[in-house]
């Protein structure tokens, strides 16, 4: 699975994100990803996001529109609100992965409970980071 | 406004010693190239949805990461593509799910939300539509490698071994 999330020149969010899906897959299944509000969601008043890992779980928690909830009406940073979703609720719950989100301040959050995630920013100020384990 | 992005090429138990120096080479450098580019957009003044598409489709077309070329196989042994696009603006959203014959299936996603009334397409639906918007349609096989067709064998080997369904979890394959 692939994923980007921008803050524009305009001030708006945007989400995307893109995947093969689970290996051996059949009858259909279609995990989180193409899933609004589970793998991807963007709300100009909260954050954008995508997501990667278990999509049976980020699907039954709705992670992606969680965090931008949990931004919106509890008022939590960005940071919280990813580092809440993954390691609070879905890690105990089973499921592994990870998100990365971006802000309307331009901040950027990228939790994930798994040993690696491949995962690259650049940030408000230019700032460049690319990384692939913890 | 200042602009920033970020991407991510999926998750998973990955550990150092799964990848030479150069495997991860060639990982870092995909990974800056996208968001590169993205980034590029972006200070283009151009709209989010143009550099979420933009580093997405240069990810879409490497075979190191399960989208697009370099797609995870399915059980019998062809790729199902999904994808979606998200503007928060006005909440506006775009998906396609289950399909096979794509070249790119984020600009799909894209062409739903901003071509069409509805959020969510699926299977040979979303292909007819992506033949509508006279997008490039490929053979299946064009997302083929051998890396992805050697974890379907082991996957598949497990399977067999596997007493139920239920106790049939998957190894690193589950993760998107």
């Amino acid at each position: 699975t692939v994923g980007a999330v921008v803050l524009d020149k305009q001030g708006n969010l945007v989400a995307g994100t893109s995947t093969g899906g689970m290996t051996a897959k059949r009858f259909g299944r279609i995990g989180d990803s193409p899933i609004i509000g589970a793998g991807t969601y963007a709300d100009n008043t909260s954050c954008a996001v995508s997501a990667t890992g278990h999509g049976e779980y980020f699907i039954r928690y709705h992670v992606a529109s969680d965090i931008c909830a949990r931004m919106k009406y509890a008022k939590m940073s960005l940071h919280d609100a990813a580092n809440t979703v993954i390691h609070d609720v879905l890690l105990p719950a089973g499921g592994t992965g990870g998100v990365i989100a971006i802000d309307a301040g331009g901040n950027v959050a990228m939790p994930f409970n798994t040993s690696g995630m491949y995962r690259a920013s650049i940030d408000k100020h230019g700032n460049v980071s690319i990384g692939i384990y913890k | 406004s200042s602009v920033a992005i970020a991407i991510h090429g999926g998750a998973g138990t990955l550990s150092p010693d799964d990848m030479t120096d150069a495997q991860r080479a060639e990982y870092i450098s995909t990974l800056q190239t996208a968001v590169t580019e993205g980034y590029k957009v972006l200070l283009a003044g151009e709209p989010g949805e143009a550099a979420v598409i933009r580093a997405i489709q240069i990810m879409e077309m490497s075979p190191l990461f399960n989208a697009g070329i370099g797609a995870v196989y399915t059980f019998d042994g062809e790729h199902e593509l999904d994808a979606s696009i998200m503007n928060g603006r006005e909440l506006n959203a775009g998906a396609v799910s289950g399909v096979k014959t794509i070249k790119s299936p984020i600009m799909a996603a894209y062409r739903v939300m901003t071509e069409s009334p509805h959020v969510m397409l699926s299977a040979e639906g979303a292909e007819a539509f992506a033949r509508q918007q006279a997008l490039e349609m490929v053979d299946n096989t064009l997302f083929n490698t051998q890396r992805r067709y050697e974890a379907l064998q082991k996957a598949k080997a497990r399977m067999q071994s596997e007493t139920s369904a239920v106790e049939w979890r998957q190894g690193n394959e589950r993760f998107g």
